[in-house]
């Protein structure tokens, strides 16, 4: 089913984009 | 009205809303009172947003459109100082929003512009974590729109 399809993907571009915003480093520099 | 700016000022109120703020926080109206958003960022950096602060924005301005103003105003201040001094991040690339019209219009352009301010914070503070696992549990297309908020905030700023 291509819509499923198409919602997985979408799940996993934001599953990618919220955990690389998890592992950021936090606040001011230093 | 533009609808991509509309469908992130709606996103933005459902993702204030799991703050649960003791002030109403539904409605565009609602929340340019300044009341729940300022009660929001409490939660997010009681350090900065201390009880002091929260203590000067009034709760009681009703229709007033200048005192909402007034109380948007202390927001739009801390939240910029917060940036550059906590985040030491520079946003001058972001558009600041129009507080008037937010206040006096209920422009809901204009107090996206300000919850998508709030969002970053939330993002980046020391308890990011807990916030972004929170906006993970989000409908999808919240989750999209918030996203694709945060990216446009990460574009403007420079270190």
């Amino acid at each position: 089913d291509p819509n499923m399809k198409a919602g997985a993907a979408n799940e996993g571009v934001l599953a990618n984009f919220f955990n690389s915003l998890l592992s950021k480093k936090t606040g001011a520099p230093g | 009205m533009d609808e991509d700016k509309t469908a992130l000022t709606d996103s933005l109120i459902i993702w204030l809303q799991t703050f649960n703020t003791p002030a109403p926080c539904r409605t565009v109206g609602e929340l340019t009172t300044g009341a729940a958003i300022s009660q929001a960022l409490h939660q997010i950096d009681p350090t900065w947003f201390t009880d002091g602060w929260l203590a000067r924005i009034k709760t009681d301005v009703e229709d007033n459109w200048r005192l909402k103003m007034n109380n948007l105003k202390k927001i739009l201040q801390m939240v910029v100082d917060y940036y550059n001094e906590v985040l030491a991040q520079e946003i001058s690339g972001f558009p600041l929003p129009d507080l008037a019209r937010a206040a006096e219009h209920s422009d809901p352009v204009e107090l996206g512009r300000l919850l998508q301010l709030i969002l970053g914070c939330a993002v980046k503070c020391e308890r990011k974590q807990e916030y972004i696992q929170i906006i993970m549990t989000l409908e999808e297309s919240v989750q999209h729109v918030v996203m694709t908020a945060i990216q446009e905030l990460m574009s403007k700023e420079t270190m």
